[in-house]
């Protein structure tokens, strides 16, 4: 849908205020600490698998806020530049719910930002490669 | 500023590049310019030169709009989340997400819709990708991740600059500063649908 102008925006169809966006359900993580299981935990790891935070899994993401959700929270912050906390904090989770390029931050292990350039950040497990 | 791995770039022989529409797109010409203002932020200050083209097959960039799955492996998921995506060198494919409510002129800051995307900005964005940069930390940075909906950010940022010269050298015309635009980004929301 293409608005040539902002006069241009038609009052319908505006979506209603109950359609969310896909990464939306994220925000109802705000304060999980380690350690807990929250239902749907697994699909903010497979967000973070797409984003080249956490290496792909032979089995399904659990729901179980793990030692490799947090390690990828912590290098995710660390690329945005907010505080490293390793939880899901307010600021965090607004970060994340962001419209954003799909194109990975770390590809191949390698990362493009900020946590590229501190030797403390290394990755292990077995990373899809694309053709991006 | 960094690069893909493996610091992909256009060879030396392929710096006029052409960039070309999915036929199926059926895209206004006021859309097509949209590109060509992106195109030239990156033109202006590299020796790379990018021109339209009608036979988007043969084009060195293909430009398309689509929704959901379509084919690549990387689905699109609708309003707002991912906007787009773009290959590293010398692939040239460029993939926007065509369930995005895509402004293509007049101030989207002030967009009624809560779920308006500047398609410059996004466009600008993502041919940084096609010729070779990856992703930067860099807030104000053109090729900083994520922009949120009614956000005009289109000014190449020094850390863009400095990343594209050091891929393909200047632009002989180029004053050697990146543009100061106090509109660079504004946004009047948080991205919420």
């Amino acid at each position: 849908r293409f608005f040539p102008n902002i006069t241009a925006i038609p009052p319908w169809p505006l979506p209603n205020a109950t359609s969310l966006a896909p990464w939306d359900a994220f925000k109802k993580f705000a304060g999980c600490q380690s350690g807990e299981k929250r239902d749907g935990l697994s699909k903010l790891k497979q967000y973070f698998n797409n984003f080249g935070y956490i290496p792909n899994s032979p089995t399904n993401f659990s729901d179980d806020f793990n030692d490799e959700l947090e390690k990828a929270l912590k290098i995710y912050q660390q690329n945005f530049n907010l505080n490293v906390t390793g939880q899901l904090d307010d600021q965090t989770l607004q970060q994340i719910v962001r419209p954003r390029c799909g194109n990975a931050d770390i590809v191949n292990g390698t990362s493009s930002m900020n946590s590229g350039k501190s030797s403390s950040f290394h990755t292990t497990g077995h990373f899809r490669t694309t053709a991006h | 500023y960094a690069f893909f791995p493996g610091r992909p770039f256009w060879p030396a022989n392929r710096r006029d590049l052409t960039y070309g529409f999915l036929p199926a797109n059926e895209l206004s010409d006021e859309v097509k310019a949209v590109f060509t203002r992106a195109f030239e932020k990156w033109s202006a200050v590299t020796p790379l030169t990018f021109t339209q083209t009608d036979s988007f097959f043969s084009a060195d960039i293909k430009i398309a709009f689509y929704s959901g799955d379509h084919g690549d492996g990387e689905p699109f998921d609708g309003v707002l989340g991912t906007l787009a995506h773009a290959f590293s060198p010398t692939n040239g494919r460029f993939h926007l997400d065509a369930a995005e409510n895509w402004v293509v002129s007049g101030d989207v800051t002030t967009s009624s819709l809560s779920s308006a995307v500047d398609l410059e900005s996004v466009a600008v964005h993502e041919i940084g990708h096609l010729l070779g940069l990856g992703h930067s930390s860099v807030e104000d940075a053109i090729m900083f991740p994520t922009i949120s909906s009614r956000t005009r950010k289109v000014e190449l940022a020094n850390d863009d600059i400095d990343g594209i010269q050091s891929l393909y050298g200047s632009n002989p015309n180029f004053n050697g500063s990146a543009t100061t635009s106090t509109t660079q980004e504004r946004e009047t929301s948080d991205g919420e649908a």
